[in-house]
């Protein structure tokens, strides 16, 4: 899986992701990816969130829109929702993977539950970062 | 703050260290070139749906993630493909799955959202749609490369899933 999320310089979020799954996946099986509001979901009001790992759990949980209510109703942060979501209600489910987010003052998170991860951010006026984890 | 990007290149079990042959190297240079195409959107104030379209463009191209070429494979050796794209501006979304010769997935969801009333195509009412929008297709065999097909044997053998970069069982949460 591949993604994206960016917030430009009015304050507008967006997200893009795209995959081929799962190896050996059963044909038909869809994934988080294309569902809305699990592993895409875009609203200025709160973020932009892009998911990548277990399709299944990130579809029973809603990732990409309870990151997003976790900040509207209960007043977290970007970096606390996305870390509540990924680091502790995720793995309740079996969930292994992580998200990118960023929110529309610009803020950035990248949580992450597995052994392997590959990122890469940049903010205005900063450097851009890249890494494998 | 001011704008803002971030990018991923998938999820696995694998470590760091098992990353030989030069993929490490390969696997940076695809996202420090994916960064740059995101970031110069940004920077000349475009707006955060066209960084974001435009980094995931790039990647799904290059052949060491699976989305697009180099696309991971079904139990049955043939691609299929998701993707989605949504727009925080009044959470406008489009997306698609299951396809097989869309070159650039992200563009056909892209099309979903900007010309059709629905969020979501699959199958061949999704491929139909991509060529009713002029959208570059390509035989399924140019999303297959020799890493993704002995991966499939792997995870045949193992009888089991594997995320984007291989699955280590003794090594779950890192």
């Amino acid at each position: 899986t591949v993604g994206a999320v960016a917030c430009d310089a009015d304050g507008h979020v967006a997200t893009a992701t795209s995959t081929g799954g799962m190896n050996n996946k059963r044909p038909g099986r869809v994934g988080d990816s294309p569902i809305i509001g699990a592993g895409t979901f875009a609203d200025d009001a709160t973020c932009a969130v892009g998911g990548t790992g277990h399709g299944e759990p990130f579809i029973r949980l809603g990732v990409g829109a309870r990151v997003a209510a976790l900040m509207e109703l209960a007043g977290l942060s970007l970096e606390e929702a996305a870390r509540r979501v990924i680091v502790d209600e995720l793995p309740k489910l079996g969930g292994q993977g992580g998200l990118i987010a960023v929110d529309r003052h610009g803020n950035v998170a990248l949580p992450f539950n597995t052994a392997g991860m590959f990122r890469g951010w940049v903010q205005q006026g900063g450097e851009p970062t890249v890494a494998i984890w | 703050m001011g704008w803002a990007l971030a990018i991923h290149g998938g999820a696995g079990l694998v470590r760091r260290d098992a990353l030989t042959g030069g993929r490490e190297e390969r696997c940076l240079a695809t996202l420090n070139a994916a960064l740059a195409v995101g970031r110069s959107v940004l920077e000349r104030g475009g707006s955060a749906l066209e960084a974001v379209q435009a980094a995931v463009v790039h990647l799904e191209d290059d052949p060491v993630f699976n989305a697009g070429r180099g696309s991971v494979l079904t139990a049955t050796g043939t691609v299929e493909m998701d993707a989605a794209i949504a727009d925080g501006r009044g959470r406008r979304a489009g997306a698609v799955a299951g396809i097989t010769t869309v070159r650039n997935a992200i563009l056909l969801a892209r099309e979903v959202m900007d010309h059709t009333p629905h969020v979501m195509l699959i199958g061949q009412g999704a491929e139909d749609f991509a060529r009713q929008r002029g959208l570059q297709t390509v035989d399924p065999a140019w999303f297959v490369v020799e890493e993704r097909i002995e991966q499939l044997e792997r995870a045949r053998a193992a009888d089991r899933f594997e995320l984007d970069h291989g699955s280590e069982d003794k090594d779950v949460y890192g």
